[in-house]
């Protein structure tokens, strides 16, 4: 970790009074490496490691009796700062509410769907599952056995409607059914791939959801802010999802897609279960990509 | 990937950007690069305008590191060739699976695969649409079904029907759960029970856009339950895929096949030369 990182560092200072610019520089190139290493995007930080060299610079540094720790100080709260001050708060309008769920294949978000319809139930709502996934073997089949472990009533027209139709057919339903929180799960997708990217636009043009969420694998590494860019430049997201946060990876991925997008981090996926979605806690991810 | 101007620090810097961008990882890239230098230092192309030399020396470095181990699969002297399918949660195991049986059933073999992830939802069912689109027979789990049970009655099928490759699906799990590595170790203790030296591969799929956490993955999979190769989806995205150099390296698992898109067609056999060239596009 940081502070065994940097024991080789100021140790040798130890006992003098002023703490040498060239320690500091030397420190912040081991919370380069840390960063890297726990799969922070390389322009990400950079960046970062610029924008703290300021702090790291200055009295309460080179004067501290205890260097090291100031260091990482300042990089943890900075850290805490670029993930979000507080923890993820999804806002819903009081009446109805239309969450679409996109993000690449395999990310989690059909099981996320299903997790997050559970956590909103909970909390009072109304929730209705809509499958708009048309082409994955056994998706909608999958969203419906999700949904129902999940006590969550599912909307499906088949395959061979556009997802465009089903978002829409599925607020109808949801009206009719008194439900008030459509959350629309759809297709894993490329970023670059253009066809799929154009069936996300389409449905935020004709079904003008009220969230747009990105859920994003937290064991990606440095193509998380490719992910996160071509999907908030090219579809416009309001918030993200980081999954399987139950894994050993340190997340770095958290970072970058925070940097590049600046939208928040609402939830944590925390495991398989319907109850493994936490709420995004940022002092919590800035320790645990520290390692 | 733009390399222009001469061989100094400066290229070098950039060289080191895109090895780390295309996640090849801190330790790699500088083992890499250290031996860049040497070899840049020892022909006397410092300050050269040689791109082109720069550029094949780190790819023949690259591929250096990829050539060893078979990248060919494995066949059974006697009995069907049996390969297990494993790796954590959403890579493209059971995807990979359905293109392998289109694979090899156009190679004149008969297939068998095996749903054994009896535990996520509509798991079953996925495999059973690729068992129809490849046309070949499946052995189906039933959901909460143990698993090692589905493979004992898939070792039993594969004795009746003797199939020259079955190939089996097996449910994505962390390497952080010891429980589910265990019942990983158990399903491939009944393989080999059953027949012997099966399962001719044990195949963990690694998402071409993990990160470092990929080398964690291999290496406890490895221990657990034993690895001879890996397969590496969603190629046909913008990630690289660079943390299989350092997990080739460090274990000496050699990717057999590369997903590179979600039709059933889009499996091919690893190309190390064609690989270690996009890592610089
Ligand atoms: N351990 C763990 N597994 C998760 C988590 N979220 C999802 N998963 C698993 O990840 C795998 C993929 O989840 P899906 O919900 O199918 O992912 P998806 O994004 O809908 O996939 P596509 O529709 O194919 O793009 C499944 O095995 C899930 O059980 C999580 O937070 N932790
Ligand atoms: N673009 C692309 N998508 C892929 C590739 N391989 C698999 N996928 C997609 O990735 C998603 C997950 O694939 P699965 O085969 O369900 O993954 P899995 O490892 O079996 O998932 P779990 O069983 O839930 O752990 C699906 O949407 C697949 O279509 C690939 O090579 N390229
Ligand atoms: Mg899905
Ligand atoms: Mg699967």
């Amino acid at each position: 970790n940081l502070q065994s990182r940097f024991q080789g560092i100021f140790r040798s200072l130890t006992g003098k009074s002023r703490i040498s610019e060239k320690a500091v520089k030397e420190a912040l190139r081991e919370v380069r490496m840390a960063f890297l290493e726990a799969d922070v995007n390389f322009k990400a930080t950079k960046d970062f490691c610029k924008k703290i060299e300021t702090r790291a610079l200055g009295a309460e540094v080179l004067q501290s009796l205890s260097p090291g720790q100031q260091v990482i100080k300042i990089v943890h709260e900075a850290m805490i700062e670029l993930l979000g001050e507080k923890a993820g708060i999804l806002e819903l309008p009081a009446g109805e509410a239309r969450i679409m769920l996109v993000g690449l294949q395999g990310s989690g978000k059909t099981t996320t769907a299903a997790k997050l319809a559970k956590k909103l139930a909970g909390e009072g709502r109304k929730p209705l599952l809509c499958a708009g996934d048309i082409y994955r073997p056994a998706a909608i089949r999958q969203l419906e056995v999700v949904g129902e472990r999940a006590g969550i009533p599912v909307f499906q027209m088949g395959t061979d409607e556009d997802p465009v139709n089903i978002a829409k057919q599925g607020s109808k339903h949801a009206y009719r059914q008194g439900l008030d929180t459509v959350i629309l799960d759809t297709a894993g997708r490329l970023h670059i791939d253009n066809e799929m990217m154009e069936e996300v636009q389409r449905i935020k043009k004709s079904w003008k959801p009220t969230h747009i969420l990105l859920v994003v694998d937290s064991m990606v590494g440095q193509d998380a802010v490719n992910q996160a860019q071509h999907f908030n430049e090219g579809l416009g997201i309001s918030g993200m999802i980081l999954t399987k946060l139950d894994s050993d990876t340190r997340g770095g991925a958290a970072i970058s897609i925070r940097y590049v997008t600046g939208k928040p981090i609402l939830y944590a996926g925390t495991g398989e279960k319907l109850e493994d979605l936490d709420s995004f806690h940022p002092d919590r991810m800035a320790s645990r990509i520290l390692g | 990937f733009r390399l222009r101007g001469k061989i100094d620090d400066d290229l070098l810097d950039d060289l080191e950007e895109a090895l780390i961008s295309a996640d090849v990882g801190m330790e790699t890239t500088l083992a890499l690069m250290e031996e860049l230098r040497n070899r840049i230092r020892r022909e006397k192309k410092t300050n050269s305008t040689d791109i082109n030399w720069l550029t094949d020396t780190l790819q023949s470095l690259m591929r250096d590191m990829l050539e060893q181990g078979d990248r060919t699969l494995k066949v059974a002297e006697v009995g069907p060739s049996i390969y297990l399918i494993v790796g954590v949660n959403g890579v493209g195991k059971t995807t990979a699976i359905g293109k392998m049986a289109a694979r090899f059933k156009s190679e004149g073999k008969q297939v068998l695969i095996v749903a054994a992830d009896t535990f996520r939802a509509a798991a079953i069912e996925q495999l059973e649409i690729w068992s129809k689109r490849a046309d070949v027979p499946i052995v189906l789990g039933s959901e909460g079904a143990d698993p090692s049970s589905v493979v004992y009655n898939a070792m039993s099928a594969a004795k009746t029907q003797k199939p020259d490759v079955v190939v089996i699906d097996t449910a994505g799990r962390l390497h952080t759960k010891t429980n589910l590595l265990q019942e990983l170790s158990k399903m491939s203790r009944v393989i080999s029970r059953e027949f012997d030296g099966a399962p001719q591969e044990t195949l963990l799929v690694l998402d071409a856009s993990t990160g470092q956490n990929a080398i964690t993955q291999a290496k406890t999979f490895l221990q657990s339950c034993g690895l001879t190769g890996l397969i590496l989806t969603k190629m046909d995205g913008t990630a690289k895929g660079g943390v299989i150099l350092a997990v080739h390296k460090q274990l000496g698992l050699p990717v057999k096949f590369i997903g590179v898109g979600e039709g059933i067609d889009d499996l091919e056999p690893f190309d190390p030369d064609a690989f270690t060239r996009a890592l610089f596009a």
